[in-house]
């Protein structure tokens, strides 16, 4: 009847009673509270052509054809269950049919783990779908906020702006999009809150506070910039892709943060190889 | 067929593999070749590791990989009551902290560290599939979940018992010695041109 709180000596995370999402990230030894609500959203692909200004959403171009996305429809809380133990607690979502998620806290671990797992994306209403998780936080963030280049340095992005030329932003949301390769961060003077990717994804910060990254898209035109077919992926049923994968969680002070996220991604990234054999001998024996 | 993942990686750097504007049957045939190379890994990862545990004349286990341990899957975990789980770290300094996850379908499970020490281990439920699934499907009711320590450019092997099932001459032979400092596994990988 109440919030859910899960925590470690690191981190809580409260979730809100009513509908479930993520309410507030606490970093507990710093004293750094967050309020921030995760849920995920979908834009509606463009279907125009690329002959005139309504350019279609494929392979090659996002292009919402709108600016808002919209939201996955839930019906009351999205958590159904809550899993308390000394080495990992989890808290997991179901928003609907093909979007779930859940949240871990491992003991020790200075970052939360949110592992989605997101499609078949429906196709019945011919509708394309275009589905980010986004996080809204109370950051003052001044439009700023940065992601990895392609492996290189962290570079600062700044809404509706270029560093070099004078922007006339006519795609608010897709010109706003940049590549994440491995991270992407929203800061204030005294909290920054990182997002660790497993894989590649496009992502953004549309409004103050805000960070949303791509994790499945599905469209039915082709973009007319040379592929020749729509980006529909059956998968071997028909029905669609499911895509699962994992976001890591930091909350911690600006200053603490860029050492702290490099050492995680290096983790990450070489990720121990784990190997097994069945075994029939005493550990003095395999030894 | 050691160079079949660099061949792979290399098709890979054209610019529709990147950025995922391949045609459907261009990005199956991407995927197939990935995958072909990631076998060939797996044998080269495998003969190494066996190479630097040979003691004598005794020829440890083959090694065997889980590619689905993301949808809970791993034939090895899930129909041995017994296993060992190798950890090679990469990272060229010590892991601590990190989280083994492993589908099983026992109840309950020991796991003894290199040291010969008892870990702490949990287990979770996992969740009813379904995704319909083409190819392996896991049978496993529970995840077991361990925190497992491993040197810099060096492998740890972890040994896991189902504990309804151990054997009570093991357990009478190695409980009282939970403490006991076997560290003989654990052993460092020199740089070599194969790993």
């Amino acid at each position: 009847r109440g919030d859910t709180e899960i925590h470690n000596e690191h981190l809580s995370l409260v979730f809100d009673s009513a509908t479930g999402y993520l309410k507030t990230v606490t970093n507990l030894k710093k004293k750094l509270t967050l309020n921030v609500n995760q849920a995920f959203y979908w834009y509606n692909s463009s279907t125009g052509n690329n002959k005139d200004s309504t350019q279609r959403s494929g392979a090659y171009i996002f292009r919402p054809n709108g600016t808002e996305p919209l939201t996955i429809k839930t019906k009351g809380s999205v958590i159904t269950k809550v899993v308390a133990g000394k080495l990992v607690q989890e808290v997991h979502q179901v928003f609907n049919d093909w979007v779930t998620q859940v949240i871990r806290l491992y003991a020790g671990q200075r970052q939360a783990e949110l592992e989605w797992t997101v499609g078949p994306i429906p196709f019945k209403d011919g509708l394309g779908k275009e589905i980010i998780t986004r996080f809204d936080s109370d950051l003052k963030t001044d439009k700023k906020f940065y992601t990895d280049a392609n492996g290189r340095e962290i570079l600062q992005r700044e809404l509706n702006h270029r560093q070099t030329w004078k922007l006339n932003q006519t795609e608010p949301v897709a010109g706003n999009y940049y590549p994440v390769n491995s991270r992407i961060f929203i800061k204030d003077a005294s909290k920054q809150l990182t997002v660790l990717t497993d894989r590649s994804q496009g992502g953004s910060s549309l409004k103050d506070g805000s960070l949303e990254l791509m994790v499945h898209r599905r469209m039915f035109y082709d973009d007319n910039f040379g592929v020749g077919e729509a980006l529909n992926e059956t998968g071997v049923f028909g029905d669609g892709l499911v895509a699962r994968g994992k976001h890591y969680l930091m909350l911690e002070s600006p200053a603490d943060s860029g050492q702290l996220h490099r050492t995680l991604g290096e983790q990450l990234y070489m990720a121990p190889a784990v190997s097994f054999t069945p075994n029939t001998l005493s550990t003095q024996d395999w030894s | 067929s050691s160079q079949r993942f660099r061949e792979a990686m290399a098709v890979a750097q054209h610019h529709d593999a990147v950025s995922g504007t391949e045609k459907q049957h261009v990005a199956n045939d991407y995927a197939m070749r990935l995958h072909a190379g990631a076998v060939e890994c797996q044998a080269v990862v495998g003969r190494a590791l066996t190479s630097k545990m040979k003691k004598g004349s005794v020829d440890p286990p083959a090694a065997q990989f889980c590619t689905y341990l993301n949808i809970s899957i791993c034939p090895t975990t899930e129909d041995n009551d017994n296993f060992a789980v190798t950890v090679y770290n990469p990272l060229a300094r010590q892991l601590t902290g990190h989280y083994l996850r492993l589908p099983v379908n026992g109840q309950a499970y020991t796991v003894s560290s290199p040291k010969g020490t008892s870990v702490e281990t949990q287990m979770l439920k996992v969740s009813p599939r379904t995704v319909k699934v083409r190819g392996p499907r896991g049978n496993a009711t529970s995840e077991l979940v361990f925190p497992v320590t491993v040197p810099a450019l060096g492998f740890n092997t972890y040994l896991v018992s189902q504990a309804s099932k151990r054997n009570t001459r093991m357990e009478s032979l190695f409980m009282p010695q939970a403490e006991t400092k076997l560290n003989v596994v654990s052993m460092m990988i020199p740089q070599s041109p194969m790993m």
